[in-house]
């Protein structure tokens, strides 16, 4: 499904360079379930923007399905990120004037669903994170790990064939992390590939593979044994 | 120091009520370091801004330093808040267009601190965060963990009479949360308060009393025994 190679990204600020990712190589086949941890500033979120096809590479190759992301074009690109693709990132990023509700709504909108199936299936969707009762909500009327239950459901809601979660559990207790990591293996057992960032090993070991990163690099690459 | 007598806060969104906080009576002494567990959505962080003055509750008593907070003018309200407090919001509140470096400054210039005084001291809190090496970058150009460990030394600077931590090692790596529990440790071993929401129980550990709250009341009250 994915394969990077030597890929790099690096930041020009005055006569310093950072380099985020350092020459990174990597596959991931279609249905895995794989964790990354690292130290923080290690290049975790940003290896995840760039799988998600939301940020280029400075250098380097990036095939998903074979086809190198760089010559794909912007309709093909928006296709991919709204319709196969669900991403829940670090900071949420919700829609602050927003209900839960229309901010869970939102990839059914660009996926073209009737606004009755929406509705539902975005009704459906908070109800599976415990938000049913929050739906009316703006994200300021919300506590913390409310806002990253949005987060994780409108990643959900479209049944993406690629789940890309960057920390989805740093702000919720214990109890309510289980809740969403069974949603989350039910979706892999759906045959959909789920790509997890996290630095609890409680929450990793739901995977089957845990790749570390350090300094922008692989550092390790563990499989599971199977049984 | 803080005394809470059937504190409530109560949101009305249509002919819906919600009790974010629901008759909570606690007593925190000066010089503790008290942990506050809880699910999410349980009103910690609603606790932590009426605690941190920058709320006001719906109804109920909340005595600091043996005052009734709500007789207290805008003035006294302020100088509390800017000289006495350091907050970690649970979602940092960074300014946007500021250096990280600049973003520390912040409570010593509401302060007073001569200019040249406010640089040495940021750059030497940054320095104990690990984050010495970007001190020029913006909130957007750092990692989810850097931006936390900007906002912890934002908190820390002024050496905070009382330090109210929401969260603020939600989105670290362990190695990186060790050192910021040791800096509070550091803190609290000067005579200071700290009051800290976590849902990880190791975290919790750092403190001498864990209160868990449930459905906006203090469910459980424990402290350590000493030795
Ligand atoms: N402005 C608001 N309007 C309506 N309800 C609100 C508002 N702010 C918070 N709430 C509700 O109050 C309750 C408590 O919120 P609070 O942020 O204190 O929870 P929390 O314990 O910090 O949760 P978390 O662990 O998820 O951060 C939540 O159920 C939330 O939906
Ligand atoms: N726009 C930018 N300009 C300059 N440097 C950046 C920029 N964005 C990120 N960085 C740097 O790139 C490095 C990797 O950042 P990244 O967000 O990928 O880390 P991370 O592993 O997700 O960390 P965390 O666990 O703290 O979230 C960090 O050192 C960060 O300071
Ligand atoms: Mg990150
Ligand atoms: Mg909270």
């Amino acid at each position: 499904l994915i394969s990077l190679r030597a890929l790099r990204k690096i930041y020009i600020m005055g006569d310093q360079e950072v380099r985020a990712l350092d020459g990174v190589d990597l596959d991931i086949q279609k249905g895995e379930f794989v964790a990354i941890m690292g130290p923080s500033g290690s290049g975790k979120s940003t290896l995840m923007n760039l799988i998600g096809c939301l940020d280029t590479p400075t250098s380097g190759s990036f095939l998903l399905n074979n086809q190198e992301v760089s010559s794909m074009d912007e309709n093909e690109l928006a296709d991919l990120r709204n319709r196969e693709i669900g991403f829940v990132f670090q900071t949420f990023n919700l829609l602050p004037r927003t209900s839960a509700l229309q901010n869970v709504e939102l990839p059914l909108v660009y996926a073209g669903v009737s606004r009755q199936e929406r509705r539902h299936r975005a009704e459906e969707t908070l109800e599976r994170v415990q938000l049913a009762d929050r739906a009316t909500h703006a994200p300021s009327e919300l506590s913390g790990g409310q806002r990253q239950r949005v987060a994780v459901a409108r990643a959900l809601v479209n049944n993406p064939s690629m789940l890309l979660a960057d920390e989805p559990t740093g702000n919720l207790d214990s109890k309510t992390s289980l809740d969403i990591m069974s949603l989350f293996s039910e979706l892999h057992q759906g045959g959909n590939t789920i790509i997890l960032v996290t630095h609890e090993p409680d929450i990793a070991a739901y995977a089957t593979r845990t790749i570390k990163l350090l300094d922008g690099r692989v550092q390790s690459d563990v499989r599971k044994s199977p049984g």
